[in-house]
């Protein structure tokens, strides 16, 4: 299991596509990418650039904690700031051809990895859930 | 590994116990939770009773969602809620004398496991984390 490729049928089901992730863009003004995770629902959200390249990630607390210096969060000044002043660039990413054990490793730390492809762009992320549920079915066994 | 019971040593020490735990009472007034969930950075963490007894669990997003209706989140109507009334029940659990298999299995989808004792008292959290970093020990073998 450790060594199979995260590209082996059965790992790339578990894969998430790209068109199906919540994601923002590094130049996005705050306001955009604060109401695209409050309607996500998610925690945090990967952050790409215009070229389809990781960038980092970013989260509701992040953009809270950016601006909660004073007693209410004015929802205006969301707008002038951008994506890329606030978000992390540090988001674990690991490319599609490598092993299962990989993708596992990373996910002891961080809640998901970003998968690229041979050019560098974003094709999709792995979360703790789809490694959990892989691991479940096979020690079931 | 999926069978042995959840309070093996290997797995004990795995397991948050009760006093590092951040926590909130279903009968904190909501600024309360806030400051306790901002500051400790969690997304979501357990509600206890005055008994120690798990409640639910409450987190950031469940607290804005509560009061974000108008443009501006009026912190000072926080402070008229209860924990109890914005908590989610939803919240797993499960004895300490189980498996490791049944911790694996409730992980799959919630990042936290509450643990309890005989008489259902919170004893510790079990986190994706920490079952993920045993896995990783385990298949590396
Ligand atoms: N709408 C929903 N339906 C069912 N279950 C839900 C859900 N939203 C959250 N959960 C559950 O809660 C876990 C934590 O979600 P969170 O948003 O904090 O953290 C998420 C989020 O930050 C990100 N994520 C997951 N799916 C995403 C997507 N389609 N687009 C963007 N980000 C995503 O990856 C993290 C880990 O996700 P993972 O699935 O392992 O773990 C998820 C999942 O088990
Ligand atoms: N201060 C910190 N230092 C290092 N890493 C940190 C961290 N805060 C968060 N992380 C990382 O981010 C993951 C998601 O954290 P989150 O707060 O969304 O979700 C957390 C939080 O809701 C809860 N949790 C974890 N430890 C807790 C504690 N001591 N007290 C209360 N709740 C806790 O369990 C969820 C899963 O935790 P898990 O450790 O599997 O997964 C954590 C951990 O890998």
């Amino acid at each position: 299991l450790k060594d199979s490729k995260i590209m082996d049928n059965e790992i790339k089901e578990l894969m998430i596509p790209h068109e199906k992730v919540a994601h923002v863009q590094s130049t996005n003004p705050l306001d955009h990418a604060l109401l695209v995770l409050i309607k996500s629902g998610y925690t945090a959200i990967p952050v790409l650039d215009t070229e389809y390249k990781v960038q980092g990630q970013i989260s509701k607390a992040q953009i809270l904690d950016s601006i909660l210096g004073i007693e209410r969060i004015e929802m205006e000044r969301l707008h002038d700031y951008k994506v890329s002043e606030v978000m992390t660039s540090k988001v674990p990413r690991m490319h599609k051809n490598e092993t299962f054990g990989k993708a596992l490793m990373l996910s002891i730390n961080h809640p998901f990895v970003c998968i690229e492809d041979h050019d560098q762009s974003f094709i999709g992320m792995m979360t703790r859930r789809s490694i959990l549920a892989l691991i479940h079915r096979h020690l079931g066994r």
